[in-house]
């Protein structure tokens, strides 16, 4: 912790600078990134949320992020269009974008929470949890 | 300070950073969140006594998230051999009507007083069923009583019937009833007791204005004496054990039409 202080004492002084540019910018590396599950949880606990909604304690949603880059490997599940869609980007990179990074597979989660002071539900949601992510 | 609630990996292996967002970004998407999962506002009267999660109805749901959906949420049901009658008793059909369901809501019963309605040695229940999202199509209903042996009036060797009226009426104080179901009761069992009531259930989403509740009989199977009272027999009512209240369940099949709330 004192550490992370120090450092963070040391670069707030330049920290506009260093989100400015696009070399050192976290969020461009983070870009250039093969596609990937990546996580989100969203904590209803820390959310006060909990004497409202009784379970589960957070909805853990993960997401994907990261590029489809030419060549598409096994690691990015790609569907067979999103290579036709890369070979199209290679040709015309100006024109046609990329395969997207999107989940291939999703599960359901259940909420149970209080519709007022009594009376209570239980709720099914499709599709709601990344299980895994790939190029389409 | 709250913390946030959000956390989001930044993407480097082993790093994981928390960033902190501002209190306008932190409502946004906890109204986001919310909408998402159709949950456009807090429940209303909760913020200052929040409510109870001993109750029955809504042990009887945690009973069933907790042993019924599975683990890990995955897209079929878990296996029969891996699933738990649990404290509420729950039975194949229960299991049946949860893998079906897309809602699964419950109803505590309530001293609701409607005019007109004189009560004799039954007892009347009444249930709050507005929340019930329109279009939902109705799987099944069932009112849960729990019978309990701590009673000093329980004839021994005796077994009651238990039946279920819709009040349909309540002019002139007098009162027409309509059977919806019945369950008979024997000495030495202990447990929860379910009658079906989809049809009244059925009922009062689609008439608001009829709903006069239920009301519930209890004679001796043998029709030996009149009608009891339900608590000489050991059914626990609104006032008794807030964990053995009577309530209703309904289970639900979405309609596929997403709700939209205005905020």
């Amino acid at each position: 912790q004192k550490r992370d202080a120090r450092r963070k004492k040391k670069s707030e002084s330049s920290s506009l600078d260093y989100r400015n540019n696009p070399y050192t910018d976290p969020g461009v590396q983070y870009n250039s990134r093969t596609c990937k599950i990546q996580t989100l949880y969203v904590s209803f606990r820390d959310l006060k949320w909990q004497d409202w909604i009784i379970a589960p304690d957070g909805y853990d949603a993960y997401y994907c992020s990261g590029e489809c880059n030419f060549p598409l490997n096994a690691h990015m599940n790609a569907t067979n269009h999103a290579i036709v869609q890369t070979l199209v980007h290679l040709v015309s990179p100006g024109k046609v974008p990329k395969p997207c990074c999107a989940p291939t597979k999703l599960s359901p989660i259940s909420v149970l929470y209080f519709l007022d002071e009594s009376n209570v539900i239980l709720k099914k949601y499709k599709n709601m949890v990344v299980k895994s992510c790939g190029c389409h | 300070e709250r913390m946030s609630g959000l956390y989001v990996d930044n993407g480097f292996d082993q790093t994981i950073v928390h960033r902190v967002i501002s209190q306008r970004e932190k409502r946004e998407v906890e109204h986001e969140i919310l909408n998402l999962l159709g949950l456009p506002d807090r429940p209303k009267n909760t913020a200052a006594r929040p409510p109870q999660v001993k109750r029955s109805a809504p042990k009887f749901l945690l009973d069933i998230y907790k042993n019924a959906l599975g683990e890990d949420e995955d897209e079929k049901p878990i296996g029969e051999q891996q699933r738990r009658a649990g404290e509420f008793d729950l039975t194949g059909q229960d299991f049946r009507a949860i893998d079906q369901s897309d809602v699964i809501m419950t109803f505590a019963a309530r001293n609701h007083h409607v005019p007109g309605v004189r009560h004799e040695r039954g007892k009347r229940l009444w249930f709050d069923v507005s929340e019930v999202p329109p279009g939902e199509h109705i799987i099944s209903a069932e009112l849960r009583l729990y019978r309990s042996m701590d009673v000093k009036n329980w004839r021994k060797n005796g077994s009651y019937m238990i039946t279920a009226y819709r009040v349909l009426k309540t002019e002139n104080g007098t009162r027409e009833l309509q059977y919806v179901d019945a369950v008979n009761t024997t000495a030495g069992k202990e447990g929860w007791l379910t009658l079906n009531v989809s049809e009244a259930l059925d009922h009062w989403v689609n008439n608001p204005d009829g709903n006069k509740g239920l009301y519930l009989s209890v004679h001796p199977a043998d029709r030996s004496v009149h009608e009891v009272r339900p608590e000489d027999v050991g059914i626990v009512g609104f006032r008794g054990n807030p964990d053995k209240q009577p309530f209703m369940v309904g289970y639900f099949k979405s309609s596929g039409i997403r709700e939209s709330k205005v905020r």
